[in-house]
């Protein structure tokens, strides 16, 4: 473990506990996407079937634990809590997720490691995770004054990608054996979808005004 | 490609 993948981690946490303190505290979804949300619980799922198998640490294990719950708590909130759910944008979340999911599942066939159940989930679920964000990518274009827990939560998760690219190169350069093509090439890719949604945000930052994507 | 062992992170 080292300095970056921690803040990386926390990062993450946070971004997933802003999400959770704006549905509790607003009891309002809007603006974010239920099938982004559905997308990252599918990637907790398949990627941490190995809480089963293997032990890595209390501090993996505890962690896993907590991502897959705030993830199906989420997804709860969304779609059947009695206040929340009347708030999610349905029309405006259109993003057809069978346009990402398939295609991750024929690379994870194609592309992978080892030719065993467990290791093609899991790479799906690397794949997935890189695309996972654009149905709130789109969400957020379409959404007019987006309010600043729903902006914070992605910059959250955007930042939480970054410091995972150094916490690789800080490995790669400490760790003779560590290489990780898959999860380096799906990591810089989905770092990227967040260039243009981080240049929009310290601009709205930096002129004091409320975020908004054109 | 890669190794399992690095398969530690979240």
């Amino acid at each position: 473990m080292n300095i970056f993948r921690l803040a990386a981690d926390m990062t993450h946490l946070i971004s997933i506990l802003v999400l959770l303190l704006k549905i509790h505290a607003t009891r309002s979804c809007r603006g974010i996407s239920l099938k982004t949300q559905d997308l990252y619980a599918l990637v907790f799922l398949f990627r941490y079937l190995d809480l089963f198998t293997r032990y890595i640490s209390l501090y993996n294990t505890v962690m896993k634990l907590v991502f897959l719950g705030t993830s199906f708590s989420i997804i709860y909130f969304m779609r059947f809590h009695r206040v929340v759910r009347n708030t999610y944008d349905k029309e405006q979340d259109t993003f057809r997720s069978i346009f990402i999911v398939v295609p991750c599942a024929v690379l994870a066939l194609l592309i992978n490691q080892e030719r065993s159940v467990l290791e093609i989930l899991w790479t799906f679920s690397i794949y997935l995770e890189a695309v996972a964000i654009l149905p709130q990518l789109v969400l957020l274009q379409r959404t007019q004054n987006i309010d600043n827990l729903t902006g914070n939560y992605v910059f959250l998760l955007g930042t939480y990608r970054g410091l995972y690219i150094l916490n690789w190169i800080y490995r790669y350069l400490t760790e003779p054996h560590y290489r990780q093509w898959i999860v380096w090439l799906s990591g810089v890719l989905q770092t990227g979808l967040y260039v243009d949604f981080f240049y929009y945000y310290f601009l709205a930052w930096r002129n004091n005004q409320k975020l908004s994507l054109p | 490609l890669g190794t399992t062992a690095s398969k530690d992170e979240l």
